[in-house]
């Protein structure tokens, strides 16, 4: 899975992710990626994509519920990123990169390691795999 | 902040033991999609632009599992899953079962921009492809060997697990009312 968000400097938000789905997946499971909400989602306060389990990224609504988290907790999207991965997600189920309103970047997971990026307009560039 | 952006290229078990070579290639790879997503927003270009063109960039590349180097379904085909989505309009696009489009992450946006829906699964998501100028693939182009090498190790696993479980024990467990703690729903 491989996946992407991002904000212009029109201030708008916007969420990608792509999958091959899950090795020896059978008759047409899907997993979270095309479910808006779960595995992608982007709202007026953040943009999300999810990579990991797929069953238990859509039983969470991954995507939705850091959105709504931010929004009517009210949160940061590192407490809203804590809440899922944390309170809400088991260890080793997921992983997510997030960036906020604000430009406030995420890449955070509860696995041992995820291929992540980020970068922005004052000159913050990280490459990572693992913790 | 005029603008930022975030990647991944996928969670799980990464071995820590992979060869330096491979973990530099990564590394580049990710660094390469981070300049592709920073030449569009710094020059003014929107985020759905980037979104779609840095997740063009790591559907191409056969290290990750999207596009070419998509992993095997259970058949020994490929069957690939997109979205987008636009946080200001609420605007969404997804395609889910894709076999033959190079690359979904443009049909999900097709999906989102010129359709009045916000999904296409299997048959249907191939057939809405017809409609559109997309570049179409044959199921060899997301071949890579280390794919099909897992894909068979999988298969021999689930040989390996019904052989010893038998049917019996594969029977789903007990509905909670029966005193299972399995979910249902």
């Amino acid at each position: 899975t491989v996946g992407c968000v991002a904000l212009d400097k029109e201030g708008k938000l916007a969420a990608g992710t792509s999958t091959g789905g899950m090795t020896n997946k059978k008759y047409g499971r899907v997993g979270d990626v095309p479910v808006i909400g779960a595995g992608t989602y982007a709202s007026d306060v953040v943009a999300v994509s999810m990579t990991g389990w797929g069953e238990r990224i859509m039983e969470a609504v991954s995507g939705h519920t850091v959105s709504a988290y931010m929004k009517h907790k009210p949160a940061s999207l590192e407490e809203a990123a804590d809440y899922l991965l944390r309170e809400v997600l088991e260890p080793g189920e997921a992983g997510m990169i997030a960036v906020d309103r604000y430009g406030n970047m995420l890449m955070d997971m509860n696995t041992p390691g995820m291929f992540r990026g980020m970068s922005d307009s004052e000159d913050h560039r990280e490459v990572a795999i693992w913790k | 902040k005029d603008w930022a952006l975030v990647i991944h290229g996928g969670a799980g078990v990464i071995s820590q033991d992979m060869a330096d070579s491979v973990r530099q290639a990564y590394r580049a790879d990710l660094g390469e999609a981070l300049s592709v997503g920073e030449e569009i927003l710094k020059g003014g270009g929107s985020s759905l632009d980037a979104v779609e063109q840095v997740i063009t960039f790591l559907e191409d590349n056969p290290r990750f599992n999207a596009g070419k180097g998509a992993v095997f379904t259970h058949d020994g085909g490929h069957e690939l899953d997109a979205a987008i989505m636009a946080g200001d309009s609420r605007t969404a696009g997804a395609v889910t079962g894709i076999r033959t489009v190079k690359n979904p992450i443009s049909l999900a946006r097709m999906v989102m921009e010129h359709s009045e829906h916000v999904m296409f699964a299997g048959e249907g998501a191939e057939r809405y492809a017809d409609e559109r100028d997309v570049e179409r693939v044959n199921q060899d182009y997301f071949y890579t060997e280390r794919r099909y090498r897992a894909w068979r190790r999988a298969i021999k696993e689930d040989e390996a697990q019904s052989s010893v479980l038998g049917d019996k024990d594969r029977s789903p467990a007990p509905a909670p009312s029966e005193g299972g703690d399995r979910k249902f729903g």
